[in-house]
C-alpha cells in the first residue's frame, strides 16, 4: 500500500 | 513454519558448511533469511554445492508427520529432483516421503521438463539480493558499534505477545528506542493523540543504543516474524532510522533473521 516502503529501496539486489 | 507463512517456495541452498535459505514474500516488504549451521545435524554430507528449490507449505505439513522423538533425515541425490525425508529408519513405521523439487540446480542445458520451466519463472523471485545489511548484522553478542543505531534485546515469548496483543487493536505499531525506554506502542488515528496505553516493558530488556529511533511497522508481519519465538528464549531488534528493522532469532543450530521495511513518513 502507498504509505508502505519495499525492502528493494534499502537492500542492492545483485 | 515460520518461513511458510511469509514465503511459499524458497531454495534451500546446500553446501559443506551449511543449508541457508533467503526469501522475500510476495510484496518484497518482508525478508527471511535463515541458516542451519552442518555442526547442528547429527550426521551431514554435501558432496556439491546444490539449491533444493521446496514449497515450504508441502514440506510443513509433511514435517508435521513427525513426533518431537523422530530424528528426520533430508536426503537429495546428485541429479535427483526429488528432496526425500525419512523419520526413524528404524522405527516400525518406516515413513519415506519423497519430494518434488520446485526447482533444482540444474545448468541450463540439462532438458526441463515444463514443470521446471514454470518454476524457473518463478526464480527471479528467488534470486539472492545482496542484503547490503547482512554485514552488518553480526547476530552475536558483540554489539555492532557502525551498524545498527539500536539493538533491543528482549525474551522472545514477551515479543510475541506483545505484538499478538498490539495487533488486536490496530495494524500498525511504532517502535520507539531511546536510551532507557522501549515504545512499543500502537498508533491511533491520526486525530487523536498517540496511545499511551504502552505495553510495560517486561524484565530481562536489554538496549543497546546509539542515537535515538523510530519507526513505524506493520503488525502483521510482526506477528508473523513472532512464530519463531519458539526457536530461542530472546530476539533483538536490530533499528536504525534509515533500514529495515532486523529481528534476530539465534539458536544453536544457527538463526532466522527477518527484515521488515518501516511504513514511510513517520
Amino acid at each position: 500500500n502507498s504509505n508502505q516502503f519495499q525492502l528493494d529501496h534499502f537492500f542492492s539486489s545483485p | 513454519k515460520s518461513c511458510s507463512i511469509l514465503v511459499t517456495d524458497a531454495n534451500f541452498e546446500c553446501n559443506e558448511e551449511n543449508i541457508m535459505l533467503q526469501a522475500m514474500d510476495n510484496s518484497h516488504i518482508a525478508l527471511v533469511s535463515v541458516e542451519i549451521g552442518a555442526p547442528g545435524f547429527t550426521s551431514y554430507r554435501c558432496d556439491r554445492t546444490m539449491p533444493l528449490g521446496v514449497d515450504l507449505t508441502s514440506l510443513t505439513k509433511v514435517l508435521r508427520c513427525a513426533k518431537d522423538e523422530n530424528i528426520c533425515t533430508l536426503k537429495a541425490a546428485d541429479e535427483a529432483d526429488v528432496l526425500n525425508l525419512v523419520y526413524d529408519a528404524k522405527s516400525a513405521f518406516f515413513s519415506p516421503f519423497f519430494f518434488a523439487f520446485m526447482w533444482h540446480g540444474r545448468d541450463a542445458s540439462s532438458p526441463f521438463p515444463p514443470f521446471f520451466l514454470l518454476c524457473s519463472a518463478l526464480l527471479p523471485l528467488f534470486i539472492h539480493l545482496n542484503i547490503s545489511l547482512s554485514s552488518q548484522t553480526p547476530i552475536t553478542s558483540s554489539w555492532p558499534e557502525t551498524k545498527y543505531d539500536t539493538r533491543v534485546t528482549l525474551p522472545s515469548a514477551e515479543f510475541t505477545r506483545i505484538v499478538r496483543d498490539l495487533s488486536q487493536l490496530g495494524e500498525h505499531v511504532r517502535i520507539e528506542v531511546s536510551k532507557e525506554v522501549v515504545r512499543i506502542s500502537k498508533l491511533k488515528a491520526k486525530s487523536s493523540a498517540e496511545d499511551e496505553d504502552n505495553d510495560s516493558i517486561p524484565t530481562g530488556v536489554v538496549i543497546e543504543m546509539n542515537q535515538h529511533v523510530s519507526l513505524t511497522f506493520s503488525l502483521k508481519y510482526l506477528v508473523n516474524f513472532s512464530k519463531s519465538g519458539s526457536l530461542s528464549g530472546e530476539v533483538q531488534l536490530l533499528m536504525s532510522n534509515d533500514v529495515p528493522l532486523l529481528v534476530a532469532y539465534d539458536f544453536t543450530q544457527g538463526y532466522i533473521r527477518c527484515y521488515l521495511a518501516p511504513k514511510i513518513g513517520d
